[in-house]
């Protein structure tokens, strides 16, 4: 499941959209013993300014696009926009039984996007 | 030359996870440990802020570390004993020992990668017979199956509740490759003359670290 976007385009500043993995979906459900999923969320919107800026609490947005955003702002169409991509994110767990008849209980980092940045 | 088939984005997301294919299913017969659920549920940090108990935002576990157990790790296993169960004979006098009871757990899941970093047998023994239990409890020796040192001696108190033993990693498994398997012979000698005990359950927690899923740790924010 993902937050739906305005006709397909990516709506409004760089931010962190809901994106939920089923393992249901993806058929996992009978081997994995938990979670029944997981919010792995995604980033998307533009980076023009001000959203290049970081909001309150946003983790520094990098001078390098803040310049490109400026540049693009000044001069349209050479060197593009940054981009928005993941900037803070964190790990998941999952508890599975494997084809020893072991039950494995597997950490995996970055997983989930907490925020996004445009970088 | 033709090149490999590229792998269906199910098959991709298993090997990003570390697993080579996609396990069959859940045993019928085998209940999920209540450690395991207690470790998941401490683990899991989307757990952790949608349970009860709802940790402080800044207390993120520690990436490649099992906090409850103390050691480093990224992958528990809980392995239960392949060996066919025995019923002990009752040793004619009780000054003959108790014969050796043997459990075997099978390794092969764990990849050449994988460094262990804690090997804990969770036992549990009940008495032979009635009126069996010696106050002064029992000891428990652990060795490899053929020849070789005891790898543990540990005394154990009493009968019913699960008894822990942690073997020396050092001992088993000095480096990666973990074996393949690995096959104990357990001996559970009351201190006091009585009837032996009987080994009724036996798993191996396992605990290891994957390189591969493991980044470095964040360096500090300037």
């Amino acid at each position: 499941e993902a937050e739906p976007t305005a006709g397909g385009v990516p709506g409004g500043a760089c931010r962190a959209r809901r994106l939920y993995v089923s393992f249901r979906e993806v058929g996992w459900h009978r081997w994995v013993i938990a979670p029944r999923g997981f919010l792995a969320n995604y980033c998307q919107g533009h980076c023009a300014l001000p959203a290049a800026l970081p909001g309150p609490g946003a983790p520094p947005a990098l001078n390098h696009a803040v310049l490109r955003a400026l540049m693009h702002a000044a001069v349209p169409g050479n060197g593009g926009l940054p981009c928005c991509v993941p900037a803070r994110l964190s790990p998941i767990s999952v508890l599975f039984f494997d084809n020893s008849d072991n039950v494995v209980l597997r950490h995996y980092e970055d997983m989930v996007v907490d925020e996004c940045g445009c970088r | 030359a033709s090149a490999p088939e590229p792998p269906r984005p199910a098959i991709a997301l298993l090997q990003a996870l570390g697993l080579r294919d996609a396990p069959r299913g859940a045993p019928k017969a085998r209940p999920v440990p209540p450690l395991m659920w207690r470790l998941f549920r401490r683990r899991d940090p989307q757990e952790a802020r949608a349970g009860p108990r709802r940790k402080s935002p800044g207390a993120t576990p520690r990436p490649c570390h099992v906090e409850e157990l103390g050691v480093a790790g990224n992958i528990v296993r809980h392995i239960p004993d392949r060996s066919a169960p025995a019923r002990p004979p009752e040793p004619s006098s009780a000054s003959e020992p108790c014969p050796e009871q043997t459990v075997d757990f099978d390794l092969s899941a764990v990849e050449p990668l994988e460094h262990a970093s804690l090997a804990r047998l969770e036992l549990r023994f009940e008495a032979a017979g009635p009126g069996v239990a010696p106050g002064s409890g029992w000891e428990l020796s652990v060795a490899r199956a053929g020849p070789g040192p005891v790898l543990l001696r540990q005394e154990v108190r009493a009968l019913g509740p699960p008894v822990h033993a942690e073997l020396p990693v050092a001992a088993w498994a000095p480096h990666a490759p973990t074996p393949r398997s690995l096959s104990l012979v357990l001996v559970l000698r009351p201190r006091a003359p009585a009837a032996c005990a009987r080994l009724v359950e036996a798993a191996l927690l396992l605990v290891t670290l994957d390189p591969r899923l493991c980044h470095p740790l964040a360096r500090p924010r300037r």
